[in-house]
């Protein structure tokens, strides 16, 4: 494993963690897409299915473990805690993940490296995270005033991927993979989906003040 | 195989 590799799992892990110690802690998840919550843990389950038919090592299914647990504890949360759901902002939070899903799942089945139930969902998973944060990312525009830790959170979910081109690049130079279009492409549109809050996130780090979104 | 190498990447 390179170093460009495990620091986009660390950012990515970290990511996460810091969005459920967020909700855990102050019992509200103002500012956070519950669309975007559910996108990533189908992500999570259709990706790393594999855990229970292929072992690859321990630090790659403790990972697929605490990924699936973490985010199906921030949808629980979300969905289901007395005091969490209140603060939830329904009425902002209003794209159509479904159409997300169903047009990833489309594209998945036409293009896939092989016919099999795994490389579809492979692909799938592939392809539904490059958008999934697209509610979260209308939801930041829509309340302004970006939250620390929100903030936070979408930075280092965008390192993660930024990170992972890296690690591709790295991979590709020293150990020739010719075939890995799929994440190449995906992963760029995902990378590029983050550029414009990039932008901002830093505006705001360089002249100290609370990061908001223009309209 | 090319298959596998990119399963072992979460």
């Amino acid at each position: 494993m390179n170093a460009f590799r495990f620091l986009g799992d660390m950012t990515h892990l970290f990511s996460v963690l810091v969005l459920l110690l967020k909700i855990y802690a102050t019992k509200t998840c103002s500012g956070v897409s519950r669309k975007t919550q559910e996108l990533y843990l189908l992500v999570f389950v259709a990706r790393y299915l594999d855990l229970f038919t292929d072992y690859i090592s321990l630090y790659n299914s403790v990972m697929k473990i605490v990924f699936i647990t973490s985010s199906a504890a921030i949808v629980w949360y979300m969905r289901r805690h007395p005091q969490v759901r209140r603060t939830y902002d329904k009425e902002q939070d209003t794209f159509r993940h479904s159409v997300l899903v169903a047009a990833t799942f489309v594209l998945a089945l036409i293009f896939n490296d092989r016919f099999t139930f795994r490389e579809i969902c492979w692909a799938f998973s592939i392809y539904l995270e490059a958008v999934a944060i697209l509610p979260q990312l209308v939801l930041l525009q829509r309340c302004r005033n970006v939250d620390n830790l929100t903030g936070q959170y979408v930075f280092f979910l965008g390192a993660y991927r930024a990170f992972y081109i890296l690690n591709w690049i790295y991979r590709y130079f020293t150990e020739g993979h010719h075939s890995r279009w799929i994440p190449w492409i995906a992963g760029l549109v995902q990378t590029g989906l983050y550029a414009d809050f990039f932008y901002y996130y830093f505006l705001s780090w360089k002249n100290n003040v609370k990061l908001e979104l223009p309209a | 195989d090319s298959d596998d190498e990119k399963h072992d990447e979460l």
